[in-house]
């Protein structure tokens, strides 16, 4: 679920709140626990010139020189995850075992472009 | 949720979505391991992700599995046989390339309190390789044997060379062990360890397929 904006967000590419709720998804009847986790998304745009906190590559940085001489035949280039977390989850597997598992690139720490 | 469903439950490492009928409850060291993590300030003091620090392994899972065995006939009683049970665990959930890393068995006993043999006996414990029907396998030696001068409410085994750390092979879905426990020495007297044993369990550590081919994206 995010949460509704306050204020105007920034339009930059930045990590963006996303609290993920098993149980909105039906799966709180086989997840022990968490109940949830903050999963959070990438959003925002990589607009040229690109800033240097945008944590961007190369390639993005020629990219977007490219879309500003030639918006409609280049994109801007995209926002995404650049640094990930793992999370354990506990939960029942399908033959009623009880599992701790280790899931890696679960949570989304750092975005760039 | 459909198709997106089955496909992330399948990148969980599940083939459908599992809808638990008798949940048995969550061993403390499972929960002891989950808040740890939890609690862990994140990123940097992160664990070592294809590791399991509390027991000191490799792996990035740890499963409890419930025995689904039978009490056995006691046969020719050997000494005094108290108790003779198949400890059956079903392993059909590990995925194929999965390799177990640890392995651990747990007795639980009803007596909260210790509860000894008849004094001046000793209570021993054998634990043999089976088939799944419970037959022990001819002339092998027991896998594990030990002697208790004292019953406590919960035992545990290592039992890594059971499972011989390598990959678990296809097919090879199930561990079958026979228990038995007889009393030697003094007196005969009621065998107190058979109507005591309340449950077993297997704890298994293993180290799936994306810790050992290094850290895929998908």
């Amino acid at each position: 679920s995010a949460p509704s904006p306050a204020g105007t967000p920034s339009p930059l590419c930045k990590p963006r709140r996303l609290y993920i709720s098993f149980s909105d998804v039906g799966w709180e009847n086989w997840i022990i626990a968490p109940q949830g986790y903050l999963a959070n998304y990438c959003g925002g745009e990589c607009p040229f010139p690109l800033a240097a906190e945008l944590n961007s590559t190369n390639h993005a940085v020629l990219q977007t020189m490219v879309h500003s001489l030639d918006p409609q035949g280049t994109p801007q280039p995209c926002c995404v995850p650049v640094r990930l977390s793992p999370i354990s989850i506990l939960y029942y597997d399908n033959s009623d075992n009880v599992v701790l598992r280790h899931y890696e690139d679960m949570v989304v720490d750092e975005c760039g472009c | 949720l459909g198709p997106q469903e089955t496909s992330l439950l399948r990148s969980l490492g599940l083939s459908a979505k599992p809808s638990p009928r008798s949940p048995a409850p969550v061993p403390p060291v499972l929960w002891r391991i989950f808040h740890k993590r939890r609690t862990l300030p994140r990123p940097e003091a992160a664990p070592e992700p294809c590791r399991v620090e509390e027991f000191n392994v490799p792996g990035n899972i740890v499963r409890v599995f419930a025995d689904q065995g039978r009490f056995l006939p006691a046969g020719q009683p050997q000494g005094r046989l108290c108790l003779r049970k198949l400890l059956f665990f079903n392993l059909s959930a590990l995925e194929e390339g999965e390799r177990p890393t640890l392995a651990q068995l747990e007795l639980r006993f009803q007596h909260s309190s210790y509860h000894g043999p008849s004094p001046g006996r000793v209570l021993e414990l054998r634990l043999y390789r089976a088939s799944p029907r419970g037959l022990p396998q001819p002339g092998r030696a027991p896998l594990l044997e030990r002697s208790l001068v004292q019953l406590r409410k919960s035992l545990v085994f290592e039992l890594s060379a059971a499972l011989s750390g390598r990959a678990v092979p296809p097919g090879r879905d199930s561990l079958a062990l026979v228990l038995e426990m007889s009393e030697s020495g003094g007196p005969g007297g009621p065998c107190g360890s058979s109507d005591a044993f309340a449950a077993a369990s297997l704890l298994l550590v293993t180290l799936g397929r994306q810790c050992r081919a290094g850290r895929g994206r998908r």
